[in-house]
C-alpha cells in the first residue's frame, strides 16, 4: 500500500529519515525535507561516509559532495570537491537558489559558499587525522592509483606514471565503510 | 553518502544526496553523489531514484535518471531499481552499489547488488503509517 507523503533514504540513517518526515508531517515541501534530512546526517555523520571528519583523500583532506533537485521545476544545485563548509546540501541549495547554474566545485565552490555566509571551518577532526595516520602507516594501502611508479600496491606516492599501461581489471572495490 | 527522496502532500517530489566521499581518494577526486542522474533524479511527473556505492563506476551508468525514466514508461519501482542495478552489473558483475526508487503514487522500493560486504541493502521509510521511520531491507 502505497502512501503520500512519504520520506526514503538509503541505509538505516533513522534520524535523517526522521527529520526529514517531520517537515512533510507538518505540511512542509518535499526540498525542504530533503535539505534537512540530508543536514542531519551531515551533523551527525551517520556511519561515517557523511560530513565532516570522515574520508580523508590522499592530503588528508576531507572535501564534501552533495546535491538537491526539485523535481516540480527540474532545477538542480550541486556542489562537489566542497572545501572547509560542513554544511554541503544546504551550499547546494544555494547553488539552486542564488545562481543560474547547476554544479560549482572545489575552492571557488567554498569561496562562494563563504560569500553567501557560510561558515568557513575545519572539516578535519580527531577520526579523520586518525584514519590519514594509519593509511599512511600502512604504506597508503588501498588508493586508487594505477600504471604508475613505484608500485601503488605496494607503497605511498609521489607517483610517476608508467612507460607500459597494462589493462587490468578494477582492482579496487568500494564497500560499507568507504563508498559514496 | 546519503540519498533521499521525498514526496510532499501536494505530490511534489524532491531528491537529494550529500556525502565526504570515498576513503584515500586522489585529491580532487568526486563520486556519482553530486551528478545529476546518478546521485539522484527526480521528477514530479514520473518519480525519484537516489544510488550510494562506488560512484566511480556508477556515475557512468546514470541509474537514477534510468530508473526515473523506466518509472515513467511505466515500471513499477521495484522493476525499475533492479534494472538500473543490472544495467551496471553487465560491466561490473560485483560493484559495490544499491538504488532506492520511488513513484508519484507513493510506492517505493530498492535494490542492490551483491557483492563482498553488501548481501542485503537497508534503507528507511518515513510515511503517516507509522510516526517513526522504518528500517526496511531488500536482498542483493
Amino acid at each position: 500500500r502505497a502512501s503520500v507523503p512519504v520520506v526514503i533514504n538509503t541505509w538505516p540513517f533513522k534520524d535523517a529519515a526522521a527529520a526529514a518526515w517531520s517537515v512533510l508531517r507538518s505540511g512542509g515541501s518535499a526540498l525542504d525535507s530533503v535539505e534537512k534530512g540530508c543536514a542531519r546526517c551531515e551533523i551527525e555523520h551517520c556511519d561515517g561516509s557523511v560530513g565532516y571528519g570522515g574520508s580523508p583523500d590522499e592530503s588528508g583532506e576531507t572535501t564534501l559532495d552533495a546535491m538537491i533537485m526539485n523535481g516540480n521545476t527540474m532545477e538542480v544545485g550541486a556542489v562537489a570537491d566542497l572545501r572547509r563548509i560542513k554544511n554541503a546540501i544546504g551550499v547546494a541549495r544555494a547553488v539552486m537558489e542564488l545562481t543560474e547554474h547547476t554544479l560549482l566545485v572545489g575552492e571557488s565552490a567554498s569561496v562562494f559558499a563563504e560569500n553567501m555566509g557560510f561558515i568557513a571551518e575545519d572539516l578535519t577532526t580527531n577520526n579523520s587525522v586518525n584514519i590519514f595516520l594509519q593509511w599512511l602507516k600502512g604504506n597508503c594501502q588501498p588508493n586508487y592509483r594505477k600504471n604508475v611508479f613505484p608500485d601503488p600496491s605496494k607503497t605511498c606516492g609521489p607517483y610517476k606514471p608508467r612507460t607500459i599501461l597494462k589493462q587490468k581489471g578494477r582492482t579496487r572495490q568500494a564497500n560499507t565503510r568507504s563508498h559514496d | 553518502t546519503i540519498g533521499m527522496i521525498a514526496l510532499d502532500k501536494d505530490g511534489h517530489v524532491a531528491a537529494g544526496t550529500t556525502t565526504n566521499g570515498l576513503t584515500h581518494k586522489v585529491p580532487g577526486r568526486v563520486g556519482d553523489s553530486p551528478i545529476v542522474g546518478a546521485g539522484a533524479y527526480a521528477d514530479s511527473s514520473a518519480g525519484a531514484a537516489a544510488a550510494t556505492g562506488d560512484g566511480d563506476v556508477m556515475m557512468r551508468f546514470l541509474p537514477s535518471y534510468l530508473a526515473v525514466e523506466l518509472m515513467r514508461a511505466g515500471a513499477d519501482p521495484s522493476a525499475a531499481c533492479k534494472t538500473a542495478i543490472s544495467r551496471i552489473k553487465r560491466h561490473y558483475s560485483e560493484f559495490f552499489g544499491a538504488i532506492i526508487c520511488a513513484n508519484t503514487t507513493g510506492h517505493y522500493a530498492a535494490a542492490c547488488n551483491k557483492a563482498p560486504g553488501l548481501s542485503q541493502f537497508h534503507y528507511m521509510v518515513s510515511n503517516s503509517e507509522s510516526d517513526i521511520p522504518l528500517l526496511k531491507t531488500v536482498d542483493c
